[in-house]
């Protein structure tokens, strides 16, 4: 079995085979465009089996078919945003303009006046409708954007119903009692806290 | 000197340090609670000689308190958001509400519809101004949340204007001439693809 840190870098390589439209591709270049050394590329990918050609590098056709298969992403997987509000509606406009392979098959809210209203190919829908909308449109993953107070019901909802990966972008650390659940936890404040170190070194006088 | 990738783990285990509230902490706890393996944690902190005692763990207290001047945040450190729309809206507001170390010192729109407006403890101001609010305020990092077609130009005024770091959400690669500016880029789909994997190992039939 291949570790789930390795399958967390999938998707970076994938993006980066995708962007560099040439034959072959080298550990280095890979590791470069991805944000990883070169030792981790060469490492992760040993793991699915494929191996580079020393000063040649890797099949990039041949790689992305791969690691597509090993992400099971040719099957396409259906997404619902629960929370129609700003970073909802953002999330739902930006997957639809970028080619990924997670589809946003739907998104509710609860609010009347937010019900009804079109974002992007989607409309939104009432809470109420979620788990018929999961059952129906074979939906397998749930995208939490509601305030906080309102997220472990949500979650509650999304696991009751049969999705089996969550990405939480509401400030709360969810529980959740299905082993068979993966939850994944947001926070963009991490990403500029990591950046504050490259800010504070060169700190302008 | 600390690798940078360790260095990109760190506001996770600070996270996690200050989310625990407890004396001590183990690799295993701190590993579990932040996403990584309790021998990358070890690995991590040992960079900067904090060693824990076997079967008691890390002094939580002192390893925050490490972590937060290795990340400079005891400067802290300033931000400015380009482009007031859904998503940089949702960041003033979601960055306002977390009590993390970059404080947003400023945001800033092209639409005058938007500009006036109040976003959190800020007022959206016209980009005209970007300059003097860089030098002004002390802003050392830059939020990029404009549709992709403006993204270049506004990372240009960035860097001319002295920031260090950049974080760019829109889905357009930058090119920066200065290697003292890192610019990081971040792409929600990839969170998306990565959890697909996830569904599909269980897809239900
Ligand atoms: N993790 C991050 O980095 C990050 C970044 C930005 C925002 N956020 C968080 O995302 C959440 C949404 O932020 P926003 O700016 O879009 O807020 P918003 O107020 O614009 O949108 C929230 C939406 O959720 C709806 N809602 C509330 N409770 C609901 C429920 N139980 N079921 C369905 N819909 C419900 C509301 O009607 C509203 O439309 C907040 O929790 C915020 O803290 C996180
Ligand atoms: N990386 C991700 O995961 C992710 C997620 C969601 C959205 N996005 C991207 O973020 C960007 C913003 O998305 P949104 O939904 O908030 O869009 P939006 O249309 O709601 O907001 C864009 C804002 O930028 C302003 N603007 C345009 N050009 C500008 C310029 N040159 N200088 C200053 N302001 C300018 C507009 O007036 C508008 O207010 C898009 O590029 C989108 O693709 C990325």
């Amino acid at each position: 079995r291949i570790p789930e840190t390795t399958i967390r870098r999938l998707p970076a390589y994938l993006r980066a085979l995708t962007l560099i439209g040439q034959d072959r591709i080298t550990s280095e270049a890979l590791g470069q465009l991805s944000g990883y050394s070169s030792e981790q590329v060469r490492k992760d990918l040993a793991y699915f089996g494929a191996f580079g050609t020393r000063g040649v590098g890797y099949d990039a056709q041949l790689l992305a078919q791969e690691i597509r298969r090993i992400l099971q992403l040719d099957h396409g997987v259906r997404a619902v945003v629960v929370g129609a509000g700003r970073l909802g509606t953002a999330l739902v406009r930006h997957t639809g303009e970028t080619s990924g392979d997670v589809v946003i098959a739907g998104v509710v809210d609860i609010d009347p006046a937010v019900i009804g209203r079109q974002v992007d190919h989607l409309r939104v829908e009432p809470l109420d409708a979620l788990e018929s909308i999961i059952r129906e449109r074979n939906i397998g993953m749930g995208i939490i954007t509601v305030p906080p107070q309102g997220a472990q019901a949500v979650c509650d909802r999304l696991v009751q119903a049969g999705v089996k990966a969550i990405l939480n972008f509401a400030p709360r650390a969810l529980v959740v009692n299905n082993p068979e659940v993966f939850v994944q936890q947001i926070d963009l404040t991490l990403e500029m806290q990591a950046l504050a170190y490259f800010v504070g070194s060169t700190e302008r006088t």
